[in-house]
């Protein structure tokens, strides 16, 4: 299980959304 | 938005990175907590930019995100080549 703060949920949110963007590019 | 089919994937993908790297830098808060200052740093400008047109050049780029991750990562390849993975144009 994961222990997240809402400091590690952002950090989340900012990447999958580096990750979305990055697809976005190439497609 | 709707959701896309893979986004489900991205989005385990980066839980699964953040909770790597909070266990490798388990030692060392200071690195983990720079990390996220970088990105949050990059999602700011990424807004500012959105808002501003096309016009705005964004302070942090990708290539310096990936600059200063890299810095922050040093001996750390398989984390800073995963991180390669989610940043656009990297």
């Amino acid at each position: 299980s994961y222990d997240f703060t809402p400091l590690d949920s952002s950090a989340v949110y900012v990447l999958s959304s580096m990750a979305r963007r990055r697809r976005a590019s190439q497609s | 938005p709707p959701l896309q089919n893979n986004q489900p994937v991205e989005f385990n993908h980066a839980i699964n990175y953040v909770n790597k790297i909070k266990n490798r830098f388990q030692g060392q808060p200071d690195i983990y907590k720079a990390f996220l200052e970088i990105l949050h740093t990059y999602q700011k400008e990424q807004r500012n930019a959105k808002e501003a047109g096309s016009n705005y050049t964004p302070a942090l780029t990708e290539q310096e995100v990936y600059t200063q991750v890299a810095r922050l990562f040093k001996n750390q390849e398989d984390l800073l080549s995963e991180f390669g993975q989610f940043l656009p144009d990297a």
